[in-house]
This record gives structure tokens, C-alpha cells and sequence, in this order.
């Protein structure tokens, strides 16, 4: 099974990244932030769950149930949500490059 | 993650790529999966399906969670502003997507997602979990891949071909009466990719630019029928019906199912057996036999009126050993096609059997082909009312095999009766308490 999952594996990896959403000078209220998917690098690209932004819309969720309501414009979020997105850095990036040998895992300070 | 320990991914042990600012550029949703997941759950069943990440038991005010499951099909679009650095990596699309249908029920999934969200992405960005296709309703789909609150949105991807985009996490979590179900939802990516290149289309001219950098559907054109073959053993999964129970069944001759005594507990019950494949079919029949209430080999047989035509009869399997990691090459695959015993009913209108991919966790790994047994209980902890649907009481064929071909010979219920005097190590695993090394003392 392992060998199967190996280029999935990198795959996955090169295109997970991780949304977090937040209010301009309200750093406590929030952040909600969930997973993504980088469709492209550059320009950048990503696709994400739109329930991080449920407490941004301007006319509140209902306006998601809305009969007929299959997108909204990007402005249906107030002016003071701010986004930030974080990926792994790629294979072929700065910074890049497989490092064998070393372990995989470190213990950072969360 | 319950994945192989392979070569370690490029991506780790190195400092994360600093956060970038971003801009939603767009809220969109999938009708299809709407329309599935209102006939799904829309019922009168409804309020008993809860989709939050929190616990039922976790203090989520009822406005809260409304918001949650009105967003829960809904995705976002986001434009990356670049720092000069990132700017020269490789143009191009990421992924390449699946299209709708093109993976068979049961197929390997691989989920990526950061459980917790951004909150600790040194450790949980783009944690691994797999899984299999575990059911199909249009563009609403399920994996048994484990997947924790933060990770919708994820990327569900194929191992053949090599990380194709099949879909993303709605829902990670599905809790149905109090009880988490095991199973994940997600949301189809293509027609997810096709509903974001009309929306961009139809919202302004500039727009369409980034309409082309949707990433391209690769594999079966779309439009095929959606592929539900699976195995043919997994056509043995029936679904037995008594009164307003209902659970799984096994087809162990054309007219005799077993099923578990908590499904149709009462001997001479009628019962109705629904099977759908070969062809869908629904037939009455009668409970012959129930154990004791007692009885850790919680079993019902059932005498049907008719025959199920054509539905392949699985073939016991002989030996069990337990599993390990050596033998995982030439381990066959355990797979585990239940309708959920428990009475739960998840895409009931489907009724098709929803697989589980369940090989490491079963006690054995060994190369034998072959009906293993019956799934009677999953672990439920009492202390805080989780239930654990991957650790479950199963019963192996060989201790019911020669009482069921025995009575389906010669109808005599001798061997099966002898099952309700099951010995004292199988009613402590089932009762998963030590037996009490002297008898409590009278407090009187």
C-alpha cells in the first residue's frame, strides 16, 4: 500500500496550505481558519471552505440559503476582513530541496 | 494517519513558508450537492444529523451552529498576493482534478488537511489521513479517511492516477443522534471547478482570466454514468428492515440471511430484506432464530419467502491470524461493506452499502480471501458517550459457520443454539470488563 500512496503523498502536500481569516485591529475576535488547496502558485491561486467567513458577510448567513444564491462577489465580506495563507515550502522552491536524513518531525513552540 | 511509513515528505523539518496576505475573490457553492444533501438530509430525520466540528455536548449556540450548516457546501476562492521570492516558483496549475464519476466506490482516498486549522501549522499543516470512497450521491461524497475540525477545505486525492483532485472536506465531522458516524462528507471538486468557471464568467470580463487557471479535469470525460461497481462480494451486504429498525445483513444462502439480534431481536419477527445488486430488489422473510439477549454473539437468522437471484454467496474464510506489519504486502485487503447497523440512515434513499477500509485495524492481515465475519458492535464509552465506529466487536465466520450450514441442510436449529452458551472469554472481550476476581460483597 505504501509504495502506491508515495507521489499521492507529495502531491497532497505540495497543494495543502492552511487559510486563517481575521478582523483589522481586532486581533481577538477570531481567527477562524481552516484548510486549502493551492490551485496555482503564480499568480496565487486557492480554494477553501467558505465557513470562515460566515461571521464577515456583510448580510449575514442567511444570504447563503437564498434561494437560486450560488456564488457571492468577493465584496459580500466587510472591508475589515484580513486573510493569510500559509503553505509548505515546494520541492522546487527557495528554501526548497529534499534534506534526507533528517528526521521528519521537530517540536516547535505552538 | 494509518499510512505506510514512507520516505519523508520534501517539506518537513523546514521553517514554513512565511503567511502571505490574501483577497476573497469569490463565495461559491455547488448546487448539485445542495439539491443531494437536502434530499439526504432534509427530512424529518433532520434535526437528528449534526454536522459541527464541536461535540454535542461542546456549549455551540444554535445560531452558531445554523451559520456552520449553512456554509457547510460553501468554498472560497482566494487571490495570493505574491512576495517577490514566491513570485519565481513554477507557473502552472497544482493539481489536476478527477472527474465526477471517474473513481469507483471503494477506491483509496488520501485526505490532506491541517486539523486545527492555522493553529499550530509547524506540526498539523498538511497532515495525511486515507481512507476509501466509502458511498457516492452525486457530487456529495463520503470517506471513511479520519478527518478532525480545521481541515475543511482539504484536498481529497487519488492514488491512481497520482494525486488527482477528487474533492474537498465539507464536513469532517458527522454526529447523528449524539453519535459520531465515522464518516467524512465531502464535496466533489469538479463540479465544484465547473460552478467557479461559470460564476467568474457571469461576474465580470476580467474575471474570465481566472476562470483558465481552474485547474483541468484529467481522466474519464464527464457525463459517464458514475461508477458504482465495487466488488461482487460486496453485493452479500443486504439491508434488513424490522418494523423501524433497520441494519446490515449478509446473504449466506439464496434464501437465508444472517443479520444481528439487535436489528430483529424477536424469533418468528417478519422482516424485509432489500438488496441492490444485482438488480434492486426488496423481500419479505422471517427471523428462524435470535440469541439470548445475553449472548455475546449478538445474531439473527433469516428464512426469506423467496430467492435472492444472482447475489454472489461469500465464501467463509478458514483461518484467521493476527496482522502485522510484515505481512502488509502480501496482506490482502480487509474491506467491510455495512449498511450502518447501528440504524442509522445515512443516504437512506440510496440504500447502498457504504464501504469501510478497515484493514489495519482489523485483527487479521493475512493473506486469505474470504468472508471474515460479522461486524455486531463498535465501542461505545459509556463515561462520555463517544462512540468509536472503527473498533468494533466482530464475530469471526468460523465460529458460525458450521451452525448456519448445518440449519440451511437441514433446518435443524441444534448448532445454533448453541451459540447462546457462548464460554466466559468471549463474554468478557464483548463486555470489555475484567470478571471480578471474587463476588461484590453483600452491603446488608
Amino acid at each position: 500500500m505504501g509504495k502506491q500512496w508515495g507521489s499521492a503523498m507529495r502531491a497532497a502536500e505540495q497543494a495543502g496550505c492552511v487559510v486563517s481569516a481575521s478582523r483589522a485591529g481586532r486581533p481577538e475576535a477570531g481567527p477562524w481558519s481552516c484548510s486549502g488547496v493551492i490551485l496555482s502558485r503564480s499568480p496565487g491561486l486557492v480554494l477553501c471552505h467558505g465557513g470562515i467567513f460566515v461571521p464577515y458577510l456583510r448580510a449575514g448567513s442567511e444570504v447563503l440559503t437564498t434561494a437560486g444564491a450560488a456564488f457571492l462577489p468577493g465584496d459580500s465580506c466587510s472591508d475589515d476582513l484580513r486573510l493569510h495563507v500559509q503553505w509548505a515550502p515546494t520541492a522546487a522552491g527557495p528554501g526548497g530541496g529534499a534534506e534526507r536524513g533528517r528526521p521528519g518531525l521537530c517540536t516547535p513552540q505552538c | 494517519a494509518g499510512l505506510e511509513p514512507g520516505p519523508p515528505a520534501p517539506s518537513r523539518g523546514r521553517p514554513l513558508q512565511p503567511r502571505l496576505p490574501a483577497e476573497l475573490l469569490l463565495l461559491l457553492s455547488c448546487p448539485a450537492f445542495w439539491a443531494h444533501f437536502a434530499r439526504l438530509f432534509g427530512d424529518e430525520a433532520a434535526e437528528q444529523w449534526r454536522f459541527s466540528s464541536a461535540a454535542p455536548d461542546d456549549e455551540v449556540s444554535e445560531e452558531e451552529e445554523a451559520d456552520q450548516l449553512r456554509a457547510l457546501g460553501w468554498f472560497a476562492l482566494l487571490g495570493v498576493r505574491l512576495g517577490q521570492e514566491e513570485v519565481e516558483e513554477e507557473r502552472g496549475p497544482v493539481v489536476a482534478v478527477s472527474p465526477l464519476g471517474a473513481v469507483a466506490k471503494g477506491a483509496p482516498l488520501l485526505v490532506c488537511g491541517s486539523p486545527f486549522g492555522a493553529f499550530c501549522p509547524d506540526i498539523f499543516l498538511n497532515t495525511l489521513s486515507c481512507g476509501v470512497l466509502s458511498n457516492v450521491a452525486g457530487p456529495l461524497l463520503l470517506t471513511d479517511a479520519r478527518c478532525l475540525p480545521g481541515t475543511e477545505g482539504g484536498g481529497v486525492f487519488t492514488a491512481r492516477p497520482a494525486g488527482s483532485l477528487v474533492a474537498l472536506v465539507a464536513a469532517p465531522l458527522c454526529w447523528k443522534a449524539g453519535e459520531w458516524v465515522g464518516f467524512t462528507l465531502l464535496c466533489a471538486a469538479a463540479p465544484l471547478f465547473r460552478a467557479a468557471r461559470d460564476a467568474l464568467r457571469r461576474l465580470r470580463p476580467s474575471a474570465a482570466a481566472l476562470a483558465a487557471l481552474m485547474p483541468p479535469e484529467v481522466g474519464v470525460p464527464w457525463g459517464l454514468p458514475l461508477r458504482d461497481s465495487g466488488p461482487l462480494w460486496a453485493a452479500a451486504a443486504v439491508l434488513v428492515e424490522c418494523g423501524t429498525v433497520w441494519g446490515s445483513g449478509v446473504a449466506v444462502a439464496p434464501r437465508l440471511v444472517v443479520t444481528c439480534r439487535h436489528v430483529s431481536p424477536r424469533e418468528a419477527a417478519r422482516v424485509l430484506v432489500r438488496s441492490t445488486t444485482p438488480k434492486s430488489v426488496a423481500i419479505w422473510g422471517r427471523v428462524v432464530f435470535a440469541t439470548r439477549e445475553s449472548c455475546p454473539y449478538d445474531i439473527a437468522v433469516v428464512s426469506l419467502e423467496e430467492d435472492l437471484d444472482d447475489v454472489p454467496i461469500p465464501v467463509p474464510a478458514e483461518h484467521f491470524h493476527e496482522g502485522g506489519w510484515h505481512a502488509r504486502d502480501a496482506a490482502d485487503h480487509v474491506c467491510c461493506a455495512q449498511r450502518l447497523q447501528w440504524g442509522t440512515p445515512l443516504l437512506q434513499p440510496l440504500r447502498k452499502p457504504p464501504w469501510s477500509w478497515i484493514s489495519q485495524s482489523i485483527t487479521d492481515s493475512k493473506a486469505n480471501r474470504g468472508w471474515k465475519g460479522i461486524i455486531t458492535s463498535n465501542t461505545r464509552d459509556n463515561n462520555t458517550g463517544a462512540t468509536y465506529p472503527h473498533l468494533n466487536f466482530s464475530i469471526p465466520i468460523t465460529v458460525l459457520q458450521p451452525a448456519l450450514q448445518q440449519y440451511s441442510q437441514t433446518q435443524d436449529l441444534g448448532g445454533l443454539r448453541e451459540l447462546d452458551c457462548a464460554a466466559e472469554p468471549v463474554r468478557v472481550v464483548w463486555r470489555l470488563q475484567r470478571p471480578l476476581a471474587e463476588a461484590p460483597r453483600s452491603k446488608l
